[in-house]
């Protein structure tokens, strides 16, 4: 997958 | 979770607890950049509005309020409380100049056209270049006490050991947002000329001077 919101990242 | 996210994390937490300590401890922010601190509250809170949207994990919204509150209340510290002993004749970068920018470009690129994710891609785009007051500031003075540049240092690793776990995840999650990889590429690049004075001299206890 490609990005795929939401961003789980900080 | 992977550990170069989390070690990233820790890195980025050290930073600002080495910050925030030195500004109380010395009780003065000399030598910081008030105006990279005013980018870094504007690049929390503008990127973890999802807060009140999303839940990811406990460690997630902790972390999130951490460096939202901790961001906020280092400003509170620079322009309030410690204002007498902030460098103001030295930190003359005009922000504008780069949170322009970022937000025109967060309109033109990003994942999509929503007000939340716009805010997300500017933050991203903020956050890049977001150090560049604190390193103009350090040029201009020509030196930097030695718990700046740690406090540097711990910053700068932390979007470092974000790009190896971008990498990891490619490869392990099949996941990637280019955005985040390429300003994260910018963001590490932008600290590797200190990177290096800071290891030929900070380590070996010398003091970060730059040559006249």
């Amino acid at each position: 997958t490609i990005f795929e919101a939401p961003h789980d990242e900080l | 979770m992977n550990i170069f996210r989390l070690l990233g994390d820790l890195s980025h937490l050290l930073a600002i607890i080495i910050l925030l300590l030195k500004i109380w401890k010395t009780r003065s922010c000399a030598g910081i950049s008030g105006k990279s601190q005013i980018l870094f509250a504007i690049v929390y809170t503008t990127r973890y509005l999802d807060l009140f949207t999303t839940f990811i994990s406990a460690y997630n919204t902790f972390m999130k309020i951490i460096f939202i509150a901790t961001s906020l209340a280092t400003v509170f510290l620079m322009y309030v409380k410690f204002k007498a002993t902030y460098d103001h004749n030295h930190d003359t970068f005009r922000i504008e100049f780069l949170i322009l920018p970022a937000f025109v470009l967060a309109l033109l690129i990003n994942h999509e056209l929503s007000p939340v994710e716009v805010l997300w891609t500017f933050s991203i785009y903020l956050e890049s270049v977001a150090i560049l007051p604190q390193l103009f500031l350090v040029s201009k003075t020509g030196e930097a006490e030695s718990i700046t540049s740690h406090y540097l240092f711990a910053l700068g690793s932390y979007r470092g050991l974000y790009l190896f776990n971008w990498i990891y995840r490619y490869y392990a999650e099949d996941h990637y947002d280019l955005i985040a990889i390429v300003a994260g590429l910018v963001q590490t690049v932008l600290y590797c000329d200190f990177f290096y004075l800071y290891i030929t001299k900070v380590l070996k206890g010398k003091k970060l001077q730059l040559p006249a």
